[in-house]
């Protein structure tokens, strides 16, 4: 899980923006 | 009832696509044929790479966290517009994702294949998306504000010069196809809802999602491309062509990430690590 923290926030938040 | 079932499940998933992905096909074949009030600014030369910089900030002012500004304000080219790319990646992810979310059952399977078929998806879909935007010549930028030329990308040292050529190749044959938007749509849900990718748990409840997709698929294609027979046959054809594409872009990107001096953005780092 710790692996694809992004991932795993996207999937769980809708549209949350990922900065650059 | 199922040939019913399966229109449905067709117009929600273009309705999921035309909802997520800002620029569709038919959109992005306009700003291609400079059908627009204002064409889009064409970046040929590190001078109008330059001056880039100046016309698509004006247009985006509010808009600090936009890829393209950001990135112009680095020094190098090649840097620069590796970090273009993958702004434009991290922000397709982001819609993806959402687009994964309303295909009917996604929501519902194990968060951790979720993840995996993200994971493993999201470049060839990216992919996919990524031809509506591109002609012979070059690639729409910056929500099709800007168009960079084929030639000057190839014309970057390597190995960043080696990063977009095979995408404009794939791009060229697809683009054959003369698919729409909401042949698109069904096709990137197939892409996203595959049951063969390493690590699923529930392997079974992501082949019946992707059986309905994949179904969905030919019966549209029957609807809406009657006189191509070979049209879906030649489509699945695509996902063994896709998948080799992402094999050789993410071995690419490892070695631009060993041998240049550049960062990978953290979502791209989870991405790519342990992928094939």
């Amino acid at each position: 899980k710790e692996k694809h923290k992004i991932l795993h926030r996207l999937l769980q938040n809708s549209t949350s923006p990922v900065d650059l | 009832t199922q040939l019913a079932d399966l229109k449905t499940l067709a117009r929600q998933l273009h309705e999921a696509y035309l909802r997520h992905f800002h620029l569709s096909k038919a959109k992005a074949r306009i700003f291609l044929a400079g059908k627009t009030s204002t064409p889009p600014f064409v970046i040929h030369d590190l001078d109008t790479l330059q001056q880039a910089q100046q016309i698509l900030a004006t247009h985006m002012q509010g808009d600090e966290k936009d890829g393209l500004v950001s990135a112009l304000q680095e020094r190098e080219t090649e840097s620069r517009l590796f970090r273009c790319c993958q702004h434009t990646s991290v922000e397709t992810v982001t819609q993806l994702t959402e687009f994964a979310k309303a295909v009917p059952g996604f929501a519902n399977l194990d968060l951790n294949d979720q993840v995996t078929l993200l994971k493993y998806g999201v470049h060839e879909a990216f992919f996919t998306l990524l031809a509506s935007c591109m002609n012979k010549d070059g690639l729409l930028v910056a929500h099709g504000k800007g168009f960079i030329t084929r030639e000057f990308l190839k014309s970057l040292r390597r190995p960043f010069s080696d990063l977009l050529e095979p995408k404009f190749q794939f791009a060229m044959c697809f683009n054959a196809l003369q698919l729409d938007d909401s042949d698109l749509a069904l096709f990137v849900a197939a892409i996203i809802c595959c049951g063969d990718r390493p690590g699923l748990a529930n392997v079974s409840h992501i082949e019946f999602i992707q059986e309905s997709i994949i179904h969905a698929l030919q019966l549209h294609l029957q609807a809406n491309h009657p006189d191509n027979t070979f049209l879906f046959p030649k489509l699945l054809q695509k996902l063994a062509d896709l998948r080799q594409l992402v094999t050789e872009h993410a071995q690419l990107v490892q070695d631009i990430k060993k041998t240049q001096d550049t960062s990978l953005h953290p979502l791209l780092q989870e991405i790519y690590k342990d992928m094939y």
